[in-house]
């Protein structure tokens, strides 16, 4: 998973 | 990670510090709604299934255990603490948020980023998110005045998610292939229905005086 589509926001 | 995004996070992290704040220092949930608080807690065990699976980063994991913690912990002192739960408004605090839980379910159904559990969660605790906040909105019309903890709670609920759209604004300019709808169309929702609190809230920071919201 690449970082902009990784759930990576609170 | 953004500077947007670091104010969003630290504000949401603010207004749950007042809340325990109020709570513990007053030994009073009066104005608070139990019924916002539980939705809060949906939206943050239902959007933070992935907290075991997907290590994103050790801010992220701590934010998160922060955020179910509080969340539980003001639900459960609500419910059950012997002091704090003799001022919970039960008569004031009648709002019927089944019918909220169940259509951002159903939405979340429909639509949502992938047909899997974990993305239908996801999207179901964005949507319910935005509409978490009616009980409590409903509650300060109905109780009349409003003390100041308990306004300062709710405004900086409200300001987080405003933070959140900055962020999601600067990541679409600067990330080529962010696109996060379901968010962003969530979330300029979810502020919109703060406007009427945020003004009254203007209102009475300028005037010096009482926040009183119209019942």
């Amino acid at each position: 998973k690449d970082d902009s589509d990784a759930k990576d926001e609170l | 990670m953004n500077i947007f995004r670091l104010a969003g996070d630290m504000t949401h992290l603010i207004s749950v510090l007042v809340l325990l704040l109020k709570i513990y220092a007053t030994k009073s949930c009066s104005g608070i709604s139990l019924k916002t608080q539980e939705l809060y807690a949906m939206v943050f065990l239902a959007r933070y299934l992935d907290l075991f699976s997907d290590f994103i980063s050790l801010y992220n994991t701590v934010m998160k255990l922060v955020f179910i913690g509080s969340s539980l912990a003001i639900v459960w002192c609500m419910r059950y603490h012997r002091v704090v739960r003799r001022s919970y408004d039960r008569e004031l605090d009648t709002f019927r948020y089944w019918i909220l839980v169940g259509a951002c379910f159903t939405l979340a159904l429909v639509l949502h980023e992938k047909f899997s559990f974990q993305e239908v969660f996801w999207a179901f605790s964005i949507y319910l998110e935005a509409v978490a906040i009616l009980p409590q909105l409903v509650l300060l019309q109905r109780s009349g005045n409003v003390d100041n903890l308990t306004g300062q709670y709710v405004f900086f609920l409200g300001a987080y998610r405003a933070f959140y759209i900055l962020n999601w604004i600067y990541r679409y300019l600067t990330e080529p292939r962010f696109t996060r709808w379901i968010s962003c169309v969530s979330g300029l929702v979810q502020t919109a229905l703060y406007a009427d609190f945020f003004y009254y809230y203007f209102i009475s920071w300028k005037n010096n005086a009482k926040l009183q919201l119209p019942a």
